[in-house]
C-alpha cells in the first residue's frame, strides 16, 4: 500500500458516499445515470467474486464489501425507491454496447483463461467505460448539479491516482499489470474533458454547463 | 504475478 493507492481508494469511497448522500438527502436521483450505476454494480460483482475464495486483508475485504453493497444500494434507490425522479428520458445509452465488447475483449485478452480471471478482466474493461452513460447524460442535458460534478471528480480522480500507484509499484516493487494499466489509462482519459470543465467552472463557483 | 485469487488492489 502506498499513498497514491490509499488516496485512490479514499477518493473512490468518497465518490460513492457523495452520490448516496446526494440521492438520499434530496430524495432525488435527477441527473444521475442509472445505466452507469448498473454497470458499476456488474463491475464490482464480477471483480470481487474472490471475496468468497481468498482472504487478503481486513482492509481489502471491508472495501470490497462497501463497494459492492453501495453499488446495489444506489441501483435500488434509483430504480425502486426514488424511481419517479429518475431521468430515464435522457439516460438512453445502450449498456450492451459496453458490456458485450468488454466481455469479448476479456475472453480474448486476459492473463489466464479461467472463470475468475476472465471475470476480473471483464470488470476492469467494463469499469474503464462504465461512466460513459453518465457523461452522455450530462452532455445531453448540457449541465450537471455541483454535487454531481463533485461525485464525478472524485470518481475520476480515483483511477488517476491508481495510475500513479502503478508507476510507483513498477519502480518500487517491480510490479505491473498491463491490463489494469491500459484500462486505467483509458478510464482516466475519458474524464479529461470533464476535469477541464470542473476546474475551470465548478471550482470557481459556477455550475457545470456545457457550451451550447 | 498476481492471479485472480490474490489481487490486492481494488
Amino acid at each position: 500500500m502506498n499513498i497514491f493507492r490509499l488516496l485512490g481508494d479514499l477518493s473512490h469511497l468518497l465518490a460513492i458516499i457523495v452520490l448516496l448522500l446526494k440521492i438520499w438527502k434530496t430524495r432525488s436521483c435527477a441527473g444521475i445515470s442509472g445505466k452507469s450505476q448498473i454497470l458499476f454494480a456488474i463491475v464490482y460483482t464480477s471483480r470481487y467474486l474472490d471475496l468468497v475464495t481468498t482472504y487478503i486483508s481486513a482492509y481489502n475485504t471491508f472495501m470490497k464489501l462497501i463497494f459492492v453493497v453501495a453499488a446495489y444500494a444506489t441501483v435500488y434507490l434509483m430504480y425502486i425507491k426514488f424511481k419517479a425522479t429518475y431521468d430515464h428520458n435522457h439516460d438512453t445509452f445502450r449498456m450492451e454496447f459496453l458490456v458485450i465488447p468488454s466481455l469479448i475483449l476479456a475472453l480474448l485478452i486476459n492473463h489466464e483463461l479461467t472463470v475468475l480471471e476472465v471475470l476480473w478482466t471483464f470488470s476492469i474493461y467494463l469499469e474503464s467505460v462504465a461512466i460513459l452513460p453518465q457523461l452522455f447524460l450530462v452532455s445531453k442535458t448540457g449541465e450537471a448539479e455541483s454535487i454531481t460534478s463533485h461525485y464525478l471528480f472524485a470518481l475520476g480522480s480515483y483511477r488517476g491516482l491508481y495510475l500513479l500507484n502503478w508507476v510507483y509499484r513498477y519502480y518500487a516493487e517491480d510490479h505491473y499489470d498491463l491490463i489494469a494499466i491500459v484500462a486505467g489509462l483509458v478510464q482516466t482519459v475519458l474524464y479529461c474533458d470533464f476535469f477541464y470543465l470542473y476546474i475551470t467552472k465548478v471550482l470557481k463557483g459556477k455550475k457545470l454547463q456545457l457550451p451550447a | 504475478r498476481e492471479t485472480a485469487n490474490n489481487k490486492d488492489e481494488l
